[in-house]
């Protein structure tokens, strides 16, 4: 933070863009501008409002050479913009040198990473040595605008101005990172919590909830808990389930009809594809849970009181499917939230039970509460 | 004028505005040309260099020259933003 830590007193901050660069169309700029203010607003309490005329907490304008701040810019190249720490007056506010030739991709200085940099600046941040944040002062051309993410640091960094976003009182405020907090103080402790989705990833298990997500290795017994941005990027909160297929290494992400792909750290290129292109019929729009199972070479689907199940060698769904699930899964509810595979045993999480089932004795042999994985 | 002479001097001359707008070097050219070995101006090189990620030489080597040519904020470092 600059000396002295400035920050915004309030949560609701107002923003106008005073006048624009002749580089790029108006609605660009606007969409770069909004863009950036939202990469803040994910992962604080705050929120920008944009006002078309009188002053605004941070106003936004294009300038060259000396213009009314002491702090002239510099010609094309070198200075690209400079912003000020939040406060009245010309605090807060962020100027661009409009001798750069501005884009909205990586073909000259891209606007938005620009802005979303001096854009910390006017919410209090300064400048970090971490060459992986947002906040490092040097220009990175070579960022990938599809999978731009603050940093561990950027989010720490603002986080400790505002803390973290009001969430909903089942999430309730936690921190973006790993803790080691006293569990019993945790959301993941709350007797009510349930999953979004359950995968495994290279060994570890991923919980998923909202925009975030816990993080359970074998080696380390307590779970991280990250914003699922500051892994990837692109895939969706509140997803509706998640499954490894571990001889592709792939981690499958679904939403609604969507499905999105991940390998470790690296979103696939192609996705997200149409849920129907697996052979889902036109009708499901939505899939609750899902599993692979490595040995059978099968992944399963749940929806609703069915279930579907994808051969995973020929790319194509079984004959005779959809089933019940309480056909083959007795003593399961049907709407499952998550569905996962250890020990020989799936663990069906429905809202906050889960239900541990021996596939060979074809009953539940344990219920649980969702979060017994966490170490309440 | 040697050619590599003058290139050295542009060079220092790029550091010295660098030291200064973004490392709060005060603005002292005598001071700059005369002591670029002295110890004060070697530290702030070297502050420099381990805020940006580079190898503390405490010399205008290479890669800060490389570096300090990069398009980049205007706001400092180090120091307040006056």
């Amino acid at each position: 933070t600059f000396p002295g830590s400035p920050k915004w007193r309030k949560n609701h901050i107002s923003y106008r863009i005073v006048n624009y660069t002749l580089d790029l169309p108006r609605e660009s700029v606007d969409s770069a501008i909004e863009r950036a203010l939202k990469v803040w607003e994910e992962v604080t309490p705050l929120t920008f409002s944009r006002i078309s005329e009188g002053e605004a907490d941070i106003m936004i304008s294009f300038a060259v050479e000396e213009h009314g701040d002491f702090i002239p810019f510099d010609g094309p190249g070198m200075v690209l913009a400079h912003a000020y720490a939040p406060g009245p007056g010309i605090n807060g506010d962020a100027h661009f040198d409009d001798d750069e030739r501005w884009t909205d991709d990586v073909t000259g200085t891209n606007l938005f990473l620009v802005a979303a940099h001096e854009l910390g600046h006017s919410l209090g941040l300064f400048h970090s040595a971490n060459a992986e944040a947002l906040m490092y002062p040097v220009y990175k051309s070579s960022t990938d605008l599809a999978r731009f993410h603050l940093s561990q640091d950027d989010v720490d960094g603002i986080q400790s101005l505002y803390g973290p976003p009001t969430e909903s009182p089942d999430v309730l405020v936690v921190p973006t990172k790993s803790n080691s907090l006293d569990p019993e103080t945790l959301p993941m402790c709350s007797s009510a919590l349930s999953f979004d989705a359950v995968s495994t990833l290279r060994g570890e298990v991923l919980f998923f909830k909202d925009r975030h997500f816990w993080r359970k290795s074998l080696r380390t017994p307590e779970p991280g808990f990250y914003l699922i941005s500051s892994f990837w990027p692109s895939l969706p909160s509140n997803m509706d389930a998640a499954y490894e297929v571990t001889n592709r290494d792939t981690v499958f992400i679904l939403k609604g009809n969507q499905i999105w792909a991940i390998r470790g750290h690296e979103e696939l290129a192609g996705y997200p594809k149409s849920i129907h292109t697996l052979g889902l019929p036109e009708t499901v729009q939505k899939i609750d849970a899902a599993i692979s199972l490595k040995d059978q070479k099968k992944t399963y689907f749940f929806v609703e009181d069915k279930f579907w199940r994808y051969d995973e060698t020929r790319q194509l769904m079984d004959k005779g499917f959809p089933r019940l699930i309480t056909d083959d899964f007795p003593g399961i509810e049907p709407q499952v939230d998550a569905v996962l595979h250890a020990f020989g045993f799936f663990y069906f999480f429905c809202g906050s039970s889960q239900f541990e089932f021996d596939p060979n004795a074809r009953t539940v042999t344990h219920t649980l509460k969702s979060n017994s994985w966490l170490l309440c | 004028y040697p050619l590599h002479g003058s290139e050295e001097d542009a060079g220092m001359e790029v550091l010295q505005k660098y030291l200064e707008n973004y490392y709060g070097l005060e603005k002292d050219v005598k001071q700059f040309t005369k002591k670029k070995d002295s110890s004060p101006v070697v530290k702030k090189i070297q502050e420099m260099q381990k805020f940006l990620g580079l190898k503390m030489t405490g010399k205008l080597d290479s890669n800060t020259m490389e570096l300090m040519h990069k398009p980049r904020c205007g706001v400092p470092d180090v120091g307040g933003f006056s």
